[in-house]
């Protein structure tokens, strides 16, 4: 249903955030206990990842395509600064923090247009 | 499904020109199986222009048209997307320093040059003239003022006062030539630049008691200024072509799908508008 | 229920959007034809603003008092733009457009947060 | 329900520094049953600071409390606040050309010239200083370079060689603090002027082999900081208490819905730390 669909949305926005959050608590403090819950918020947006192309299978819908790219550069993104702050790279993880960021507010801004399609079809 | 997916990210979405540029570029999309994703800012925006540029990589687009920026996020963005083999094809305004893979649009310093010798010819006497411009920092509208400038350089009776932003609406061009006139009782002559300005001129010197209308040039041919042509409000045009930018650009966009090299620089058609009945 | 909280949510949001755009509209070419239009959707976002006060009678909740504050906010702006365009002051209706514009701007935004917020109780 | 509702605008949500602000803030309008609003930006962002606080003014709260900020729209907000019967009570860091009723923090000036005097008791011979600063828009920011260049105005052995944007946060000042001290190798004094700053100078000096360590002395005394002040890796910190900043903002703005006037200058306390136990 919508409604089901819309609580998925919801869901991965959350997700998205707390994936750029956790990519910067370990560029911060890389220690095992942070990679750990990196990994952690990895996989659990993956798992929403899934859940939303199992769900969605019926309609061929590019909006939603677009939705799981920016979902996959944040994941790509992320896992590109966590490989720079093990070899210590300064310049590059500082870049690449930034550009996980910005993947994950795309997830949250395109969230709420997704809703809307939802809505008005 | 569709062949491919292209994106078209205006500079404003409620501007009656960047509607025509969308509208044509929609039609060509239809007719060749591509989905064309048309999106921009509400009101005029760079900032949030690269942000959508930078969202359309990440989404993985196949092609993305838009205009030129100035800047170096916007050469940045512009690498980024040749990275991940999304080719940019500038329209309306151009940024060549960039690695934009072809440009599709008019020669601003052309059209602009244009409007400096319609003003020589058209006109006897001193000319004090106001500018009207949509924002300072686009590319194509400072193209339009060099051109103009250009073409004026070596007749001394014709001198530009004041350079004022529309911020590219109709209400800000009608508001800045209200206190640019006001500032200024001397102007006999209007210049604008890009597409409301025309139309929000007329409003500005109709709000003022003026004896005599100053001579008045603009851009675009769009159904409200051509309306003011025809009653006399306005005394020439410069026209533009957006709908055809439009379809060239997905045209441009398609041969580079399966070719590596385009005509990088295609101008659109640009001439003086006199008479409604010449077009 | 949520979910038709979030379905008047969702339809505020887009009034929200079309009242500027018939402020604008008026602003441009005050016309009676857009004087109309402009009346009409005021109405109809006056109207929605009923419907969910009346829906969120039980609650006592501050985001949604902010959220009624915007709507209003909103409608006078857009009322004062359309009385100075009547009184012929361009610089006043410019400047009261940009007011306008903000406000359903700022409701557009709101409207996620409050969506969230539903989601999340 | 609530007697008053107060909006609290920070610079940055997942800043330590303005965590501190927030709790304490909290907590005095917790024990006064107001509803206390607090939003900010993730990352610094003055613009988006501008557009919540005309937010917070059409959707009518009864206070807001929020950063100084530089530049004309800040003054026609606080204007506009006081229009609406809303008063603005501005927090670590000042704009006083506003109207804005009543600051309360540190008086930036000052504890950057406590930064300078510090520099000049504890160090002997040359000192080739670079300076690590949050942002340089940033009013707070700039008062404490202006006060660490008065206190070393007469000290011809001090000389500040360079000055460095961390953005408000440790990664960025451990980026600049290296690629500083790589364009100048004579650098051996550091100061950093933010909150973040001070961690973020250790983990650049940290990634370059230097012989000898430089003097470094920064500011606020969050966890982090003081840690590595108590492991000799900072030398001395000068301390703010945002905590302080919250409580008294809370309060001010409670006696100001019912009274006219209030103290408009609270400065809250600053000093030099240098051993941990001094805390
Ligand atoms: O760039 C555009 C310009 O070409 C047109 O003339 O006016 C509108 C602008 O957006
Ligand atoms: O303005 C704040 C400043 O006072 C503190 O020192 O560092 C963080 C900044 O946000």
């Amino acid at each position: 249903t919508s409604f089901e669909r819309f609580l998925i949305f919801n869901s991965i926005s959350q997700q998205a955030n707390d994936l750029y959050e956790d990519t910067n608590a370990y560029v911060r403090d890389p220690s095992e206990e942070n990679l750990t819950s990196y990994y952690r918020s990895r996989l659990q947006l993956r798992d929403e990842e899934n859940r939303l192309e199992a769900n969605m299978k019926e309609s061929e819908n590019i909006e939603l395509s677009n939705y799981l790219n920016l979902i996959e550069s944040l994941i790509r993104n992320s896992e590109v600064t966590v490989g720079f702050v093990l070899r210590d790279d300064i310049e590059r993880y500082t870049s690449y923090l930034q550009e996980t960021q910005n993947s994950a507010s795309y997830i949250q801004e395109n969230t709420l247009s997704l809703i809307d399609l939802e809505l008005t079809e | 499904t569709y062949d491919y997916h292209f994106a078209l990210i205006t500079e404003e979405t409620g501007n009656a020109y960047w509607q025509e540029i969308e509208q044509s570029a929609k039609a060509t999309a239809a007719e060749h199986n591509i989905y064309l994703e048309s999106t921009g800012p509400r009101k005029a925006n760079p900032d949030e222009v690269l942000r959508t540029m930078d969202q359309m990589i990440a989404a993985k687009v196949d092609g993305i048209i838009t205009q030129g920026l100035p800047g170096p996020r916007f050469l940045d963005l512009v690498h980024k997307a040749n990275e991940h083999n999304i080719p940019v094809v500038t329209v309306d305004s151009d940024m060549p320093e960039s690695e934009r893979t072809a440009y599709i649009g008019t020669d601003n310093f052309d059209s602009g040059y244009l409007a400096g010798e319609e003003l020589i010819r058209e006109t006897t006497g001193e000319q004090v003239v106001g500018i009207i411009t949509g924002n300072v920092e686009s590319l194509n509208q400072q193209q339009r003022m060099e051109g103009f400038e250009e073409a004026i350089k070596n007749v001394d009776r014709i001198q530009v006062v004041d350079i004022r932003e529309s911020n590219i609406t109709e209400v800000g061009a009608a508001q800045v030539t209200y206190s640019m006139m006001k500032q200024h009782s001397d102007i006999n002559a209007l210049f604008g630049t890009s597409a409301l300005d025309g139309v929000g001129m007329v409003q500005g010197v109709e709000e003022i008691t003026v004896w005599e209308r100053p001579y008045m040039i603009a851009f675009d041919i769009l159904p409200e200024t051509i309306h003011l042509l025809e009653e006399g409000k306005l005394d020439a045009v410069i026209a533009q072509y957006p709908d055809k930018m439009g379809t060239k650009a997905v045209q441009t966009m398609i041969d580079l799908q399966h070719k590596d090299y385009v005509e990088p620089l295609q101008h659109t058609k640009t001439e003086v508008i006199r008479e409604p009945d010449q077009l």
